[in-house]
C-alpha cells in the first residue's frame, strides 16, 4: 500500500459518500410537510445522477470482487469491497425503487444505452486477457467497463442546464480516484520488481482522459467562482 | 514469491 493508492481509494470512497449524502439530501428534503425552496428545486429538477453509470458500475464492482471470499488480501481490502458492493448496489436501488428519490431521476434525458459499452468490454475481455479463465477474464471486463462507465454520466451532465454541487463534486471525485491510481502504478513500476500490467495501466489511463475536459471546466468554474456548466 | 499481480487493488 502506498499513499497514491490509499489517497486514490479516500477519492473514491469519498464520491461514493457524496452521492449517498446526495441521496439523503433528496429523501430528507420530500419528507417535509411544506416544500422549503431548496427542497422544491432538488424535487423539481432532476437530480443530474445518471442511473445507467450507476448501473454500470455496480456491474463493474461485482465483476471486479468475484474473489471478495476466495482471496483474502487484507481487513482494508474486504471492507473496502464490501462498501463499494454495497453502495453502488443501493444506489441503484434507491433511484429505481424509491418512491421519492427516483421522482428526482430524469429517465428522459438519461438515455445512454449503456448496452453498447457492456457488449463490446466483454468481446474485449474475451480476447485481450491476462489468462483465459472466467475470472480473470471477467475480472478484465469490469477494468474495460470501469473505464467507459462514466460516459452515460457525462452526457447526461451535458443536457443537465444546472449542475448542482454535490453531482459535480460526485463527478470529480471519481475523475480524481483513478489519476490517484495512476501514479500508485508508477510508484508500484518503480519499487516493486515485476510488477508490470498494461491492461490495468491502459484501462486507467483511457479512464482518467474521458475525465479530461470535465476537469478543465470544473477547475475553470472553480477559479472563475461560476456555476459548473459543461458545453453541449 | 506470487508476481505482485494488481489484483490486490481495489
Amino acid at each position: 500500500m502506498n499513499i497514491f493508492r490509499l489517497a486514490g481509494d479516500m477519492t473514491h470512497l469519498m464520491s461514493v459518500l457524496v452521492l449517498l449524502l446526495k441521496i439523503h439530501t433528496i429523501k430528507s428534503c420530500a419528507g417535509k410537510s411544506y416544500p422549503c425552496s431548496l427542497c422544491f428545486i432538488l424535487l423539481e429538477s432532476s437530480s443530474g445522477i445518471s442511473l445507467k453509470t450507476q448501473e454500470l458500475y455496480a456491474l463493474v464492482f461485482a465483476t471486479r470482487y468475484l474473489d471478495i471470499f476466495t482471496d483474502f488480501i487484507s481487513v482494508y481490502n474486504t471492507i473496502m469491497k464490501l462498501i463499494f458492493l454495497g453502495s453502488s448496489f443501493s444506489i441503484v436501488w434507491y433511484i429505481r425503487r424509491h418512491k421519492i428519490v427516483r421522482r428526482s431521476y430524469d429517465k428522459d434525458q438519461d438515455t445512454f444505452r449503456h448496452f453498447f459499452l457492456v457488449l463490446p468490454c466483454l468481446l474485449l475481455a474475451l480476447i485481450i486477457n491476462e489468462k483465459f479463465t472466467f475470472k480473470e477474464v471477467l475480472w478484465t471486463f469490469s477494468l474495460y467497463l470501469e473505464a467507459v462507465a462514466i460516459l452515460p454520466q457525462l452526457i447526461l451532465l451535458q443536457r443537465t442546464r444546472n449542475i448542482d454541487n454535490l453531482t459535480g463534486q460526485y463527478v470529480f471525485l471519481l475523475g480524481a480516484y483513478r489519476a490517484l491510481y495512476i501514479l500508485n502504478w508508477i510508484y508500484r513500476y518503480f519499487t516493486e520488481p515485476h510488477y508490470v500490467h498494461w491492461i490495468t495501466w491502459i484501462s486507467g489511463l483511457v479512464q482518467t482522459l474521458l475525465y479530461a475536459d470535465f476537469f478543465y471546466y470544473y477547475f475553470s468554474s472553480l477559479k472563475n467562482n461560476v456555476k459548473l456548466k459543461l458545453p453541449a | 514469491k506470487k508476481a505482485s499481480s494488481s489484483k490486490d487493488e481495489l
